[in-house]
């Protein structure tokens, strides 16, 4: 589904200073592989993340995405494969201030040329999946952060995408709460075969996945350990 | 140092309807002690810190901070207390955008009078604590989930508050990050004597306070846990 080959990222916040974010990164998820990211912060997998979903692009490397190879992919077709096929929470959350719950949700699918009436009735749906539907029309600044992440979360599942990005997915909630919610992904994954990275710092999230990935200083570790079934 | 007392808060998102926050919230945080609140997303965690740290005001009930009664203080008021005796950890980090890190934690120093050599001085030092000085040069978006937190950090500490309020202060890093973190708001308390309360869902932060309450449904447990020493 997703392949990262000799990625390297390399940021200059500034002429004289170059940050290597990524080096010789070499990664595969497989369709239908639940995989995690581990790794202190500033590592590297927020910009794996992005590089992978096609929100940014490496300085070195091939990036390759439902067999695509979207290293150098225009603008256009991207913003398509995105739409329709990948999902993103991302760290930062990045709710639509001036729209409501409902509206940040149904938003993806009113994009993707669904009929309004059905865009919103599947919002109330996915809003109801993430136990929110009684805050449909509270704007994201009369939410609480863990009620944002799961209006984000609800976001990211609008178009049924082939590939879930999930970005701290669940840094803003309380045990319980993210315990829900790792239900919900992992039956997404069983019953749609939906493929899931995840980047997260919580071992309980990192446990539904078949694979974890360690990224320390930029390199991600070619061996993944796999956990018991 | 800081009280609760029979707070109400109501917010009114629309004209019908009415979201009950907090219901006969009483609390009261000791000179130099450690709280932490726990509790479900959405249970009132954010609503009860930002009242206590006169962010904002109670729709019922009375609030004092560092002795004063701030219930209807006004609000010129409030902003000295804030900046010379109250250092925040926003959930949603904020830091300023169009500031490099070192400005962030500088910004309230300079706004306190102090000179500016010696508010980029103690900028620096305080950077070096949260293990950043290499990204004093960054901005926040050329900064990780995890560094935007620590430089947060940093900021709050800038004029040695005399009460520090932390809302999920380490939910973008790693565990080991996190610990030395609380290692160094144990130090603060316990050589400086700052007073802490804190929002979590993380057993092992709230490990380190005195107290754990418990909020849920917008209700404060009148009985705190008192954790062994
Ligand atoms: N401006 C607002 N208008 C309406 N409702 C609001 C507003 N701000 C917060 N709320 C509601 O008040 C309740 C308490 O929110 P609060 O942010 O205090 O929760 P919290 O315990 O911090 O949750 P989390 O763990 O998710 O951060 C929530 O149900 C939220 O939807
Ligand atoms: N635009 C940028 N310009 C310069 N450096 C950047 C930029 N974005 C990220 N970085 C640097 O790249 C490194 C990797 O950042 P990244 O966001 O991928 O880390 P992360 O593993 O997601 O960390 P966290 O767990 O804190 O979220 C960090 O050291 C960060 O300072
Ligand atoms: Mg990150
Ligand atoms: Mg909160």
């Amino acid at each position: 589904a997703i392949s990262l080959v000799d990625v390297d990222k390399v940021y200059r916040p500034s002429r004289d200073v170059e940050v290597v974010a990524l080096r010789g990164a070499t990664l595969t998820v497989e369709r239908g592989e639940i995989v995690a990211l581990m790794g202190p912060s500033g590592s590297g997998k927020t910009t794996a993340l992005n590089i992978m979903g096609t929100l940014d692009r490496p300085t070195r490397g091939r990036v390759y995405v439902a067999g695509f190879d979207v290293t150098e992919a225009d603008e256009g077709f991207l913003e398509a494969l995105r739409l329709h096929y990948i999902g993103f929470v991302f760290q930062s959350i990045n709710l639509v201030p001036s729209l409501t719950a409902l509206e940040n949700v149904a938003l993806p699918m009113l994009a993707a040329g669904y009929p309004r009436h059905e865009a919103y009735r599947k919002a109330r749906l996915l809003l109801d999946a993430v136990g929110l539907l009684d805050r449909a029309g509270h704007y994201p600044h009369q939410l609480s952060g863990g009620q944002q992440q799961r209006v984000a979360i609800a976001r990211a599942l609008a178009n049924m995408p082939l590939i879930l990005i999930l970005d701290e997915p669940t840094s803003n909630v309380d045990v319980a709460t993210a315990r829900a919610l790792l239900t919900l992904f992992r039956e997404i994954n069983s019953v749609l075969g939906t493929t899931i990275v995840m980047a997260t710092h919580d071992p309980e999230v990192a446990s539904i996945a078949g694979k974890v990935v360690y990224v320390r200083g930029g390199v991600v570790s070619r061996s993944a350990v796999k956990l018991a079934e």
